[in-house]
């Protein structure tokens, strides 16, 4: 295998990816598959995950052009080139175009799509043309069957020597467990930073900090313990940043960047979705703290000084929104790291300091050390 | 080379202008800051590039356009450039 020049590779290990342009060869919904499942043969080796976007700027932006489409690479007519894609970078980086004069297929006859788009991105990842012929990379055009595909030896090599190999998870957990060692466990009980999340899952607390999570019941402060979050959602990895659950309809979300997730009790529930879908503005990157209103059937998310409403029922952002926190939860201040409801109160976790809010008096009623939530 | 001798002029003047176009496009540093280069005669900048083709695919390594480098180059590929920068 060989890597570009410099060695240029994606820092984050969520990417986006569009189709712009499609093909009049093929439907959409084809296409999309194709899509789907090349940039899932070269997920399945490392630990990157895609998440496709309808509009806006994706990291890889895909698009079926004729001819001299403006980046200096003209496509030639039927056949030679057949498609081309940009190292990892910004602006065309990652981009990835297939010759529109071509006819793409899911089949054999003509260009079989899911052939060369997995072929695209894996230059679109960061390798060049290997020089093997078994290889994916190998620059000439050979079938192979979108079903029945793994990844070759080669590619697995050099896709891995960028971004190292995926952990392979065995099966679904049900419930998290301790790990033998402990990782580097964040001392909460001696800090003066709080939980990146907490959310009530089912009958228990879950508090969430960097790599780790606490779990309790709630009216039971006693045997709370660490455990990492992979060991339980693997997906999220860590420093998830909000979380909330909708008890009556048994799921819960993690938010992490613009993406967020879906889980049933600890089960997770297909890849990762953008929080685009809940109706924020672009320039909202990530959100800070996300709480669950059973009574309004509301969630509110907290990004920056400011929070939104969105209706659960209506599955829609509310409008006048975003609103200044402090100025609509009196009491509150500082920066809102996290929040969960229980028994009508909110509790708003800032720094050390835990507020709990009545939302009848519409005032805070007590203060509480952050820490102690997790026996300290 | 047999190939090379069997082929008409015609054919050998079509396949030298699609190599030549192929050379330019997958075996062409493209960018970054340019450079003259001084080569002695021998040194002919079309035989290295087929020379590196021929390496890249595993041919054997003639310098020439004989039929497996132009099969090679007559196949359907993606358009990164193989020599890239």
């Amino acid at each position: 295998y060989r890597l570009f020049p410099g060695e240029p590779k994606w820092k984050k290990n969520i990417l986006t990816y569009r189709i712009s342009k499609y093909t009049p060869s093929m439907s959409p919904t084809e296409v999309d598959k194709a899509i789907q499942m090349a940039l899932h043969a070269w997920s399945t080796a490392v630990p990157l995950n895609f998440v496709r976007i309808n509009s806006g700027e994706a990291d890889i932006m895909i698009s079926f052009e004729t001819g001299d489409h403006g980046d200096s690479y003209p496509f030639d007519g039927p056949r030679g080139t057949l498609a081309h894609a940009f190292a990892p970078g910004e602006g065309l980086g990652g981009d990835t175009h297939f010759d529109n004069a071509e006819k793409w297929t899911m089949g054999t006859n003509g260009f079989n799509l899911f052939t060369v788009a997995a072929h695209e991105f894996g230059h679109a990842l960061g390798l060049g043309h290997s020089t093997d012929p078994s290889a994916l990379m190998y620059p000439t055009y050979k079938y192979q069957n979108p079903y029945r595909f793994h990844l070759p030896k080669d590619d697995v090599k050099g896709i891995q020597a960028l971004y190292g190999p995926r952990k392979i998870f065995p099966g679904k957990p049900t419930m998290p467990h301790i790990p033998p060692h402990k990782p580097s466990i964040p001392d909460l009980c001696d800090s003066s930073s709080s939980f990146d999340a907490v959310t009530m899952l089912g009958k228990e607390l879950l508090f969430f900090k960097d790599r780790i999570f606490w779990r309790r019941q709630v009216h039971l402060p006693t045997g709370i313990r660490p455990s990492t979050i992979t060991s339980s959602f693997p997906q999220l990895m860590s420093n998830v940043d909000a979380a909330y659950e909708v008890a009556e309809r048994g799921i819960a979300f993690f938010f992490k960047g613009p993406h967020y997730w879906v889980t049933r009790g600890f089960h997770m529930q297909g890849p990762p979705r953008t929080i685009y879908d809940f109706g924020f503005p672009r320039h909202v990157q990530r959100i800070d703290a996300a709480v669950y209103l059973k009574e309004p059937q509301k969630t509110l998310f907290f990004v920056g000084e400011e929070y939104y409403s969105y209706d659960e029922r209506k599955k829609k952002m509310e409008k006048d929104y975003p609103k200044n926190t402090e100025e609509e939860f009196s009491g509150v201040s500082g920066h809102i790291d996290a929040a969960v409801e229980l028994n009508g109160y909110i509790y708003f976790f800032s720094g050390r300091k835990t507020f709990k809010y009545d939302t009848e008096k519409e005032d805070v009623v007590s203060v509480v050390k952050s820490s102690s939530w997790i026996g300290c | 080379d047999p190939n090379l001798l069997a082929a008409t002029p015609r054919t050998f003047r079509s396949n030298y202008h699609l190599a030549q176009a192929y050379l330019d496009k997958y075996y062409t540093k493209k960018g970054g800051p340019q450079a003259g280069e001084m080569v002695a005669r021998e040194s002919n900048p079309m035989i290295r590039r087929i020379k590196e083709l021929q390496i890249f695919f595993g041919l054997k390594v003639t310098g020439k356009l004989d039929q497996n480098t132009m099969n090679v180059i007559k196949k359907p590929r993606c358009g990164v450039p193989d020599v890239a920068n």
